[in-house]
């Protein structure tokens, strides 16, 4: 579903970046 | 006892799990009482991003979660995220506000378009968390301990989930003994409220679709 996709997007792209820097 | 140990796990965990908090300008934000309909979802959806957000990045300071497999640390979180979302919530929502503030907060959820019938679970939940009254310490346990579930969907590597979830369970019933000597239950009530969790979870992807619907 899509909003599962948008859950994961958002996850991938958080574990990528650092949100401290 | 609480082994040397183990203080050093909890400690990280608690302290990954303050320094991770919703940013206060976005908290702020529900406080204002203008709002349309449209408005309050844009905004309930920011939240959840950003709640989202938070939880990666206290996630990743859980000692040993990065060392995992990358594909089963994305399982992991998106497995999770709605419960461990629901857990913060329930706190926030507990915690002591300045007159009227949880009001305002019950108030957008119910004008959310989600249905009552939703909504009375949820609250339950936040009301059964409230009266557990949890140590900041147990909070950030128990939210690790939700995420490191091994049985997610699409987790590959169950046993090295386990190898990270074990110790956190028992410092966490160390804990429990340790603050509440009068209630031997409290540690299976607190697993009690994961159960929960995971119905509210299940709950969650109706209220999704209801919203499509709507």
């Amino acid at each position: 579903p899509a909003s599962n996709l948008g859950l994961e997007d958002i996850i991938r792209k958080a574990l990528m970046g650092n949100l401290e820097e | 006892e609480i082994t040397k140990e183990q203080q050093v796990l909890m400690q990280a965990i608690l302290k990954a799990y303050e320094r991770h908090q919703i940013p206060q300008d976005v908290a702020k934000r529900l406080l204002h009482d203008q709002y349309s309909a449209e408005e309050n979802f844009l905004l309930l959806t920011e939240m959840a991003t950003s709640q989202v957000q938070v939880l990666v990045e206290f996630t990743k300071n859980i000692p040993g979660f990065l060392s995992l497999d990358h594909e089963d640390q994305i399982a992991l979180l998106k497995g999770s995220a709605v419960e461990a979302m629901f857990l913060r919530s329930a706190q926030v929502f507990n915690r002591k506000t300045p007159a009227g503030h949880t009001e305002v907060l019950e108030e957008r959820i119910r004008k959310s378009g989600i249905s009552e019938e939703f909504i009375k679970p949820m609250f339950n939940f936040y009301k059964s968390i409230g009266e557990l009254l949890m140590s900041p310490e147990e909070q950030a346990l128990l939210t690790a301990v939700t995420i490191l579930t091994p049985d997610r969907p699409y987790v590959k590597d169950h046993a090295a989930v386990e190898r990270l979830q074990e110790p956190m369970l028992e410092v966490l019933k160390k804990l429990c003994t340790l603050h509440h000597p009068h209630e031997p239950q409290y540690f299976a009530r607190l697993l009690g409220r994961l159960t929960e969790l995971r119905s509210l979870n299940h709950y969650h992807a109706e209220i999704i679709t209801s919203w499509r619907v709507n």
